[in-house]
């Protein structure tokens, strides 16, 4: 996606019909364009209100040829519309060449719903984006029905507005936010040998790594990055946590999502849960009520067990997510029952398959390094510790 | 959807005979660029010739844009991108100090 410098600095923002064109009737306008607003009003704090006299923000006119701008229409196909950045006078205003068949089908014509949503996002300050899948790509690439914003356009939007609450771009082929977790994914990546990443902000170490819905979320400070199921990290990223959890604490020490789809956040002596991006009001709450110690370094959930392990130095402790307690025995030695290899002290761990093979390891972090540990075996594999950053982000 | 290209980066068959445009696509070539910032516009107070290699390296710039095989002339899977509806806003949007640059 693309910036253009220029962006609204109000909530709501006013728009207004100037004329309609003859293809469609009233309704049918109106209809598509409140829907071109509104996926992107879906994604934004932002609201669109409608205005029938005086100026708006956004005013919007069909017409052909030359029409009191310098950007003259040309006719049936070629240019099919353009808008202007935000701004005063004709700034945010959209404009239709008439001179198209405007339709609101998926099947004839140029489908009004479509080409306004693509001229609002200039509207709001985006400009052409390269991802020619986009919707602010500069082509016409037809209608689909329950047309979703796609992910390059949802996050182009979302860093210049910041997130409507709830709001978190899907990737295709990505359960969306709240869905349960289905089983693993038999087309998860060979994680020793990933994609290089085109993010160029990699960090030499990271808080902590969870695997949500499917991703991997990968957290430091007050970023996070995120890794599609390829295991490529995704570009645009990283990005504020508060975007998508609100009130989040920065620094997290670990994270992980439990059997019941909620997602926790441990930092020192407190822990947060919420479901998707809402947080529960009732907390942060205190570790300890958990049985388990503060300032833990890693969580990580066992599959569909019921199980997570939580670690802490050199050793570890297994909590009971059905029974809400940690199962007796526990604390025990990491060196004794994973591999003297596993480090102490490490910053993260999370659990990943091979498809290939078939194979689930678990990946422990510290710093700037990475084992990985073959959970058919029980074993460290050799060669490891190798760099996490250069494995898994490309960097 | 954009056109696809069976080209990739190198393809030397990307400049073939058989792979290049009329002069009228050329010719309309030549307008697009100018119109959607891949090309500066013509200066109506200096007369100016675009050069070969400037032609060429606004074909470039499209087809880096639209991460189409680079090979800076302007064969059937650029121009037929080229003829698709779209958005009459330039891709690239020059600076105020007029140089073009991607934003």
């Amino acid at each position: 996606y693309a910036h253009t410098g220029a962006k609204w600095d109000r909530r709501e923002i006013t728009w207004k019909i100037r004329n309609y064109s003859p293809d469609l009737t009233t309704s049918e306008i109106i209809d598509a364009l409140r829907n071109a607003l509104q996926i992107w009003g879906d994604a934004i704090p932002n609201t669109f209100r409608r205005v029938h006299v005086g100026s708006a923000d956004i005013e919007i006119s069909f017409s052909v040829g030359l029409h009191q701008d310098d950007y003259p229409f040309d006719g049936p196909g070629g240019t099919l519309a353009h808008a202007f950045f935000p701004g005063d006078d004709l700034g945010g205003d959209a404009h239709f060449d008439d001179d198209e068949q405007f339709t609101v089908n998926a099947y004839e014509g140029t489908n009004l719903f479509i080409v306004a949503a693509h001229e609002f996002g200039h509207s709001l300050g985006l400009g052409h984006s390269s991802e020619i899948t986009s919707l602010m790509a500069a082509f016409y690439q037809g209608y689909k029905p329950n047309y979703e914003l796609p992910y390059d356009d949802h996050v182009g939007i979302q860093s210049l507005y910041g997130a409507r609450q709830g709001s978190i771009p899907s990737l295709p082929d990505v359960p969306i936010a709240g869905a349960p977790p289905g089983p693993p994914r038999p087309d998860l990546p060979v994680p020793n040998t990933p994609e290089p990443g085109p993010d160029p902000h990699c960090a030499n170490s990271y808080n902590a790594i969870a695997k949500i819905r499917g991703e991997l979320m990968l957290f430091k400070g007050k970023s996070f990055w995120r890794m599609n199921m390829k295991g490529e990290p995704l570009e645009g990223y990283p990005i504020d946590t508060s975007r998508f959890w609100d009130q989040l604490p920065v620094k997290l020490d670990a994270a992980y999502e439990r059997i019941d789809d909620k997602i926790l956040f441990f930092k020192g002596s407190s822990y947060w849960e919420y479901f998707s991006t809402n947080r529960d009001p009732s907390f942060p709450h205190p570790i300890r009520e958990l049985g388990l110690p503060d300032d833990i370094d890693a969580a990580l959930p066992w599959g569909d067990t019921g199980k997570t392990y939580f670690f802490k130095g050199d050793l570890y402790w297994r909590y009971d997510e059905i029974k809400k307690e940690v199962d007796s025995g526990y604390p025990k030695k990491v060196a004794d029952n994973w591999d003297s290899a596993v480090p102490s002290n490490m910053d993260t761990a999370f659990r990943f398959i091979d498809v290939e093979t078939k194979t689930w390891y678990t990946y422990f972090v510290r710093s700037k390094k990475y084992w990985r540990f073959d959970e058919s075996r029980g074993k460290v594999d050799k060669g490891y510790p190798r760099s996490f950053s250069e494995d898994w982000m490309g960097c | 959807a954009p056109a696809t290209s069976t080209n990739e980066p190198g393809d030397e068959d990307a400049a073939s005979p058989a792979n290049l445009v009329t002069p009228v696509q050329l010719r309309s070539g030549y307008n697009y660029l100018t119109k959607y910032g891949f090309l500066p516009k013509p200066n109506p107070l200096a007369g100016s010739l675009l050069s070969h290699e400037e032609f060429n390296e606004g074909i470039r710039a499209f087809q880096e844009f639209y991460r189409l095989p680079v090979t800076g002339v302007l064969d059937q899977s650029t121009s037929s991108l080229m003829e698709l509806p779209r958005c009459g806003l330039p891709d690239i949007m020059p600076d105020e100090d007029g140089t073009r640059k991607r934003r």
